[in-house]
This record gives C-alpha cells, sequence and structure tokens, in this order.
C-alpha cells in the first residue's frame, strides 16, 4: 500500500488533562468518562499508555472551553483515590500528519519525529491511527514544527483542519 | 453529526513493547523509530503520554514476527540512557470500535470501556482517533469483550479486521 501524507492539521483549541496515578484495574476508565459523558464534554483524544506497579496515568485532550467543567469532574474523581493527582497545560497544540495507509510505512513518523526534532521541539505526546499521526506540542512552536514537516514530506498546500 | 459505530474490530497479531524511562527531551522518538525504520519494521500504533520528571515512555504495537528484531533494537538504544528499561507483551489484543464522528459523541468511548469494565478486563492502553477507539487488553479475554461490546452498541454481524 503506497503512503501518501495528503497533508498537515493544526488544531490549537484543546487543552490536555491527566490524571497521574489511578488504579490500573477495571472500571476507572469507565467511571472517569461516563461522568464526563454526562456534562457533555466532547473528548478529543485519549492517550493512556504503559502502568507501573498497578497504577496508570490516564490523558486526554477536550476543547479549551470546557476546562474548568472537566476539572471539576476530575478532581471530584480523584478524591477518594489516594496519591492521585490532575495535572493540566492550556499552551499545547496537536500537530497531525493525515495520510492513507500511514501505519504500513516504515518510515512515515520516524520522518515526521525528524521534523520536530530538528525544530528542536520536545514531543509531549503521540497518538497514531492508520491515517493520522498526531503530536502534542508546546503551542509556541508550531508555525516553524509545520514549516519544517512541509519540508520533509515536500507537501504543497496545507489541509485545513 | 450522528455517531455511528458501525462495528468491532480484533487484531490479535500484535505485541506491545514499552520502553520505560527515556529522557522527555527532542530527538529520543525520532532515532527510536528511525532504528525501526530502517530495519523496515512496520509500526501499528505508538502511544506516549504524560511524562513526570523529564523521563517518559514510548510504547507501541508491531507485528509478533517482528518481535525479536525490535528488541535487539530496543535493548541497543537504551543502552546508553540510565534507568531505562525494555518491557513487551506478547499476550494482547487490540480491541477496537469503528464508526463515524467518534469524537464529537459524548458517550460512545465511556460505552465502550463499559463494557470491558462488565467483563471484567482491565484496560491496558487507550488509543484514539475520530473513526476508532482500540483498547489493548489480555487476549484471554477478547471473546466475551466482544459479545458484550456487541450487546452494549446493538451491532449486528462484527466487521472483518
Ligand atoms: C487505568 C484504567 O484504564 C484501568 N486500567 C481501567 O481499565 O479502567
Ligand atoms: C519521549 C520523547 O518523545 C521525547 N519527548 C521526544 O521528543 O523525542
Amino acid at each position: 500500500e503506497k503512503v501518501l501524507v495528503r497533508g498537515i492539521t493544526k488544531d490549537n483549541t484543546l487543552v490536555k488533562i491527566s490524571i497521574l496515578n489511578v488504579p490500573d484495574k477495571p472500571g476507572i476508565a469507565y467511571n472517569l468518562f461516563d461522568q464526563l459523558a454526562k456534562k457533555k464534554i466532547s473528548i478529543d483524544i485519549i492517550i493512556q499508555a504503559v502502568g507501573r506497579h498497578n497504577n496508570n496515568d490516564i490523558s486526554f485532550t477536550i476543547p479549551k472551553k470546557d476546562l474548568s467543567i472537566a476539572l471539576t469532574i476530575c478532581k471530584e474523581f480523584i478524591k477518594p483515590i489516594k496519591k492521585s493527582k490532575v495535572v493540566y497545560d492550556e499552551n499545547i497544540v496537536k500537530l497531525s500528519i493525515v495520510g492513507i495507509g500511514m501505519s504500513s510505512s516504515y518510515d512515515v513518523a520516524s520522518t515526521f519525529f525528524k521534523a520536530l526534532y530538528e525544530t528542536d521541539i520536545n514531543i509531549q505526546m503521540i497518538s497514531t491511527s492508520e491515517l493520522k499521526i498526531s503530536c502534542i506540542i508546546e503551542d509556541k512552536f508550531v508555525d516553524e514544527a509545520i514549516q519544517k514537516t512541509h519540508d520533509y514530506f515536500q507537501l504543497g498546500e496545507k489541509v485545513q483542519k
């Protein structure tokens, strides 16, 4: 399958929230996202990676406008959980490359990461699917990052979000 | 936008690898995936969540057949990094619900997580996009999980992977 990177999208309407040190046992993710769904908070992406010592962190991005409601829910959620903490960051951008057959190509991801590295950008979070590779980065660097990524993938016009 | 969960896919051809405690600074993700790309290892999903004390973990899934080459690369990669470790798990399945407009609905994710909770399944990793919500779970529970998820979303036949 030929990989075709069609373009780059930038979403600067998001805030990232992480709930640190939740028990890594059934029902935790359900309870959290059920609470958020009840308040009609639309979740952009959810990222949960590997746990440690039966604990894990759950991170997600939501529209900036929903930050204060979401924080209230999260703080309520962690009340009964010892050592758990809620952290968030509004100064982020989700930068993505979009295309077809992303996961069947060997070097699409590494090329995108190279563009960010060469712009001296730290990748805060990574989430991928067949059609898209997304990185959460600090918002102040996004324009250089887009330029560099364009160059690497030899793209024409930017794909509108 | 009406959410339409079209079906469930199961991918039991994967192994998950996590590189723990890498420096959370530019270039790390690029170097790792560049090494893997050079050995033509196709990456299924990459998941990196929130870091701690300037360290982070990078997790990814690859075809089981590539496990031994990938482990060699990862062990080489962490050699110069104090405290870093490589862990992997072959007994996993990626279970996904696929549809349209997933992120614009409030309760698709929580409904999926509920089905897993009610089947007493621990969610090891989570990765989402507009069209798909994927959970990495232990392989031995996958059939019950599929059944329960079918019931919750009132789906007909399973979508073939
Ligand atoms: C951490 C959280 O995802 C937990 N493992 C659960 O299944 O709900
Ligand atoms: C951890 C790793 O992703 C690092 N932050 C990087 O940018 O390469």
